[in-house]
């Protein structure tokens, strides 16, 4: 059946629907303008801990973000990854669609576009970051992403030395992916 | 993570998505949100998907691009979001994925393996209020 327009998204994230309906049906504006506006409700929201700041944070204790938009008309993209001290994600990958020729930015000087475009450079981290890596260490940094290291990642924190390749453990473990801890 | 796909009064389709990761990442890791064609993919001759779970696995099958390429195929959006989660989990059965895919007609389908259930939600001009679908996986 014909249902124009339309707006779906993953997970329970009723309120980035909500916002994207109300820009491309009540404002009839574009279908770009409902995923950057619909999406950011989730930054702003920090959806399930896992969108936005302050949620997620590497071994290290950082959050960073990554944001991808594009355009089914001109199939133009724009995209960041990894990007630091700053919590508009998808706005600044929205940026790199509207104002470069390139698709994906990265790293530290992904925030420097974002800042020469205007965004503020703010910490991602929250006190909720430092929580759930001094967690981590107490059950001796379970789970993790390392393998054929030693001292063995399965079992204990690094840093870790690389096993030499005739002792190496083939196996594939990976930490659990859930409804709270996903990309 | 969310992934969202958007089509507007003139039929144009948009994708996105916006993710903090996993946790406990190796720092530098990137998942497949911000990669064209895996975390969301939109073409408005045929219609958008967004993807969402393991990040590490997901990527390595491009799963937005294959979605919207069953689509081009003729196949409806339910059977498109199966095929796709059928392949990611003919290698990786283990690990979790989830998929919805939009035809440019607004019809979708959503398919997912190892979470328990995949939550979507839904807006469209008759409905009064957003609606949330949940798949079993």
């Amino acid at each position: 059946c014909k249902r124009q327009p339309i707006v779906v998204n993953t997970w329970n994230f009723t309120n980035a629907t909500i916002k994207a309906w109300d820009v491309v049906y009540r404002q009839q504006r574009s279908a770009i303008d409902a995923v950057e506006e619909g999406c950011s409700v989730c930054e702003v929201e920090q959806c399930d801990g896992s969108v936005g700041y302050g949620g997620s944070p590497s071994e290290e204790g950082e959050t960073t973000l990554d944001g991808m938009i594009m355009d089914g008309k001109t199939m133009n993209v724009g995209a960041v990854a990894g990007l630091r001290y700053i919590k508009e994600a998808i706005s600044v990958a929205r940026h790199v669609l509207d104002y470069t020729k390139h698709t994906l930015l990265v790293g530290d000087q992904a925030t420097e576009f974002a800042v020469k475009m205007g965004f503020q450079h703010q910490s991602l981290s929250t006190p909720n970051n430092e929580q759930i890596i001094n967690d981590w260490k107490a059950r001796n940094c379970q789970p993790n992403y390392w393998r054929n290291m030693l001292p063995s990642p399965e079992t204990a924190c690094g840093p870790y030395e690389k096993v030499s390749s005739s002792i190496q453990d083939i196996r594939v473990l990976s930490p659990p992916v859930d409804e709270h801890n996903h990309d | 993570t969310i992934g969202m796909i958007a089509i507007d009064g003139n039929g144009n389709v948009a994708a996105g998505t916006s993710t903090n990761g996993l946790t406990y990442k190796i720092p530098g890791r990137v998942g497949d949100s911000p990669i064209p064609g895996s975390g969301a993919y939109a073409d408005n001759s045929v219609g958008g998907a967004v993807a969402t779970g393991d990040g590490d696995v997901m990527m390595r099958f491009s799963a937005s691009f294959l979605g919207v390429e069953f689509l081009r195929n003729g196949y409806t959006p339910q059977q498109a979001a199966d095929m796709v989660i059928a392949r990611i989990g003919k290698y990786y059965p283990e690990n979790s994925a989830a998929i919805v895919v939009v035809d440019v007609d607004g019809n979708y389908g959503s398919a997912c393996q190892i979470f328990s259930s995949f939550p979507v939600s839904i807006y469209y001009s008759e409905l009064d209020e957003v609606k949330v679908e949940t798949t079993r996986c």
